[in-house]
């Protein structure tokens, strides 16, 4: 998957992959105070490539939890399963639903995405991508879009949630890169000291199908000194 | 005679050959038309009688009915009921009365007409009856009756499904079926369209190889359901909408539960015993999450337990044991029970005891009449009624013959109920217990359905007190706003964790170019059902209206059953036919719930008449 971090203060962006193996579990937002915790697992293309670092990553699978209101969400590209106390509702992408209770709000746009806010300042847009059923090689997959994070507390963390809080970065010696429409640059940030390359991804959030290009500034090899320690660090056993 | 009999073939009974009989049953969006057709020749010497039976859904309008005799058409005309009792008068006063269509047992009814056909003569009976097929548990089910009097040259049950959402899961149980007749079951179904068609040769209708006489003889039961893929579907014809709802995998809302229960003396033996089974059996499967009571009234009026009890493994043990041990005695005080219970649901909300997402209703069984305690049935629907206030649905089981069921009906439905007869008979229990397990699972409490204020009219019942697990939601209306390219409907409700609101959106022009090439099975559908189940719940509405209103709703109700020609207890069919060489007229009338049970004979005098309603 690809993570786009958008930082409104330097009116500019940032973005790097992850690439990991099908079946794994990524955390992505973790917040001790709130008790909000978003994970994704990984799935890959329907038939694994025998090229080696040719093999696309996607999330097949998030899950919310909200310790507080005793809530779980699973989201597949196939179904929307919410437990309360224990107790589940299950819909699918085909309903067009707004559940509301206690102060959470979880909207279901039929085949396009779901809004999921907790309380008051924490909303998240799930983004179903659907790609033809008999396609060979891919298959539906998931976004997760933070819109409002201002009630997270400065604890959060996770390979999305870390950048909850103000960082800076400097971008500088730009220079042509491999690719003479992606420029090299050297950026520091975090105290590191890094090559990233100038490209664009693709933000599903408005049209699920076409995207908006993003443009930022791609860090390589997983985030490597951009995310806090390696990206090996973020896996965590289950989705809940 | 006997002689004769014998050289006759085995197609021929009495002289009356039928040679074919037809049923066809075609079902657009859960809309049944049905047509019976049946076609027989008199091959005796002198002029016979033939007849012509059909049992029908109780839910079911007739339609048209036709008798062609010799290539003379006699068709059915559908009358208001006052305007057809006048042509009677004199039919009626010389006691003269039987209508054409009679209850029959606990679902049917009985359509029932004979004429005499000169020798050599040909008859063709053409019955026509259309009804909403209702969800239930999970399944529509399209019930037919089939006992043909004699072995018939070409018989067959043809139906032909056509389900826009597309169709899930497909049967047809046969009650009657042999290891020969499966060979000419067949059912097939694929996307929208499922057809079931049986077939079978004369031979293979005999009971024995060397028997005359049939087998086909029992209930013909198709189950079907739709997929759903989303919780609605809006289907939108010819200025006509239909909206069916029937969201699933919401959990269950936890409700509180009040049996009151009649064990007043009439209630001895039998139907005591069969309460009991059916009260152990619904106490296995009361969740944890449930409360739950027993008012018990005969001259008094005595209660399980003070409170509402949650359904936990000891209280569960403890009611098992309560119920093993009621005992009959005394009259009957239906007010005071009912009350008890009532104020037991309301104290205990007061109190805090119920779940806050917990719906309650009540369950009252009863078998008889008011007789000790307030016993003025008025009164009783009025106590009851300012005791409920709206806020929970009462629901009645009459049991047995003697029970007053219109009282017990109009109090239901004047609480958000329903009231079903359970019938007594071997099965009671099984009634009960099925009853219980149609409002056991409530997934939905307090739904709204919303449409576009300014682009819709006569709209039918549009919000419900429960969503229950396995039913559907059925709402259908005019669309006046033609122009608009798109129809939104919202459905509102309050679930067993959160409050939801489901969309619905339809393209109406993409709608009509897609329905367009399904014209030729869908036609007037959306309008006929709409029809339909206006007169339905107008009619229900009817049973609890006074004066001015009650009136308005009759006018409604039969306007509307004159223009679409159904049969309903505000309507009757008047059927001419030819009698010794002159013209004479039966009625067909639709009876009501109390009307009296089959043993029906085929009456002699060619007037008939009964008011049913």
């Amino acid at each position: 998957p690809h993570f786009i971090i958008e930082v409104p203060e330097k009116d500019d962006a940032l973005c790097f992959n992850i690439d990991a193996q099908p079946g794994v579990v990524l955390n992505l937002i973790q917040d001790p105070d709130t008790g909000i915790t978003v994970n994704g697992e990984i799935i890959g293309e329907k038939k694994a490539s025998s090229e080696p670092n040719k093999n696309k990553s996607y999330f097949g699978k998030l899950g919310i939890v909200a310790l507080q209101m005793d809530l779980q969400v699973e989201v597949t590209p196939q179904r929307i399963t919410l437990w309360s106390g224990g107790r589940k509702s299950s819909f699918t992408w085909m309903d067009t639903v707004t559940i509301t209770q206690n102060g959470l709000s979880v909207t279901i746009n039929r085949k396009k995405n779901m809004v999921v806010s907790i309380g008051d300042g924490v909303t998240f847009v799930i983004v179903l991508h659907q790609v033809w059923k008999k396609h060979p090689i891919h298959q539906d997959f998931l976004g997760l879009y933070t819109v409002d994070s201002h009630r997270m507390s400065t604890k959060t963390h996770g390979l999305l949630g870390q950048f909850f809080h103000p960082f800076d970065f400097e971008v500088f010696d730009v220079r042509p890169g491999s690719d003479p429409k992606k420029p090299d640059a050297t950026m520091i940030v975090k105290n590191h000291k890094l090559t990233v390359t100038r490209g664009s991804q693709k933000d599903y959030r408005k049209d699920s199908g076409q995207g908006t290009k993003v443009f930022c500034w791609f860090v390589h090899d997983n985030g490597s000194g951009l995310i806090d320690g390696v990206h090996t660090d973020y896996i965590v056993p289950d989705l809940f | 005679r006997n002689n004769r009999k014998r050289s006759l073939p085995d197609t021929v009974v009495d002289g009356i050959e039928i040679y074919s009989t037809k049923i066809n049953c075609k079902v657009t969006s859960r809309f049944a038309h049905n047509v019976v057709t049946t076609r027989a020749v008199n091959r005796a010497d002198t002029a016979k009688e033939v007849s012509f039976d059909v049992e029908l859904p109780k839910t079911a309008f007739i339609t048209n009915f036709t008798m062609t005799i010799d290539g003379v058409t006699y068709p059915g005309n559908v009358k208001e009921k006052e305007v057809a009792k006048k042509q009677y008068e004199k039919a009626v006063s010389q006691g003269k009365t039987a209508g054409l269509v009679k209850a029959s047992g606990r679902k049917l009814e009985k359509f029932t007409v004979s004429v005499n056909v000169a020798a050599g003569s040909k008859v063709t009976f053409e019955l026509t009856y259309e009804e909403l097929l209702k969800r239930h548990k999970g399944k529509y089910e399209m019930y037919i009756k089939v006992q043909p009097k004699q072995l018939i040259n070409h018989f067959e049950i043809v139906a032909d499904i056509y389900e826009p959402q597309g169709i899930k899961e497909l049967n047809a149980d046969v009650s009657f079926i042999t290891n020969d007749l499966m060979n000419v079951l067949t059912k097939s179904f694929s996307g929208k369209k499922g057809h079931v068609s049986f077939k079978p040769s004369f031979d293979q209708q005999r009971s024995c190889p060397t028997c005359s006489t049939s087998l086909l003889n029992g209930d013909f039961i198709i189950t079907y359901d739709v997929n759903r893929e989303q919780p609605g579907n809006v289907q939108i014809v010819n200025g006509y909408f239909v909206h069916f709802f029937a969201p699933q995998n919401l959990p269950i809302v936890p409700k509180n539960v009040v049996f009151v229960i009649d064990i007043s003396g009439s209630m001895s033996g039998r139907k005591l015993a069969q309460t009991k089974d059916a009260l152990l059996h619904i106490l296995n499967d009361v969740k944890e999450d449930d409360f739950l009571n027993f008012i018990l009234f005969s001259s008094d009026v005595t209660v399980w337990k003070e409170n509402m009890v949650q359904a936990t493994p000891e209280n569960l043990k403890e009611a098992r044991n309560f119920v093993e041990n009621m005992q009959t005695a005394g009259l009957t005080n239906i007010n005071d029970g009912l009350l008890k219970g009532i104020e037991m649901v309301n104290r205990a909300r007061e109190m805090g005891i119920l779940l806050d997402r917990s719906t309650s209703i009540i369950i009252m069984l009863t078998d008889g009449e008011a007789n000790t305690g307030e016993s003025r049935v008025d009164k009783i629907q009025e106590n009851v009624k300012n005791a409920i206030g709206g806020k929970f649905p009462l629901y009645n089981l009459g049991f047995g013959h003697d029970v007053n069921y219109n009282f017990l009906e109009k109090m239901a439905l004047e609480n958000h109920g329903v009231a079903r007869r359970i019938y007594e008979d071997s099965d009671a229990n099984l009634q009960m217990q099925g009853f219980y397990d149609e409002v056991a699972n409530p997934l939905l409490i307090d739904v709204d359905l919303q449409y576009p204020q300014n682009a819709i009219s006569d709209v039918t019942q549009n919000n419900y007190q429960h969503f229950y697990d396995g039913s559907e939601i059925v709402v259908a209306g005019k669309v006046v706003d033609l122009e608009s390219n798109s129809f939104v409907a919202d459905v509102k409700g309050h679930g067993a964790l959160n409050d939801l609101t489901f969309t619905e959106e339809v393209d109406m022009k993409e709608m009509e170019e897609a329905l367009k090439e399904q014209e030729y099975i869908f036609g007037d559908y959306i309008e006929r059902l709409w029809a339909y189940l206006t007169i339905e719940q107008l009619l229900e509405k009817r049973k609890n209206a006074e004066g001015e209103e009650k009136e308005n709703l009759t006018a409604q109700a039969l306007d509307l059953s004159l223009k679409y020609h159904f049969v309903t207890p505000l309507t009757s069919m008047v059927v001419t036919k030819p009698e010794d060489n002159e013209e004479t007229q039966s009625i067909a009338d639709k009876p009501g719930e109390d009307a009296t049970q089959l043993n029906y004979q085929p009456p002699s005098n060619p007037y008939y008449f009964v008011d049913g309603d």
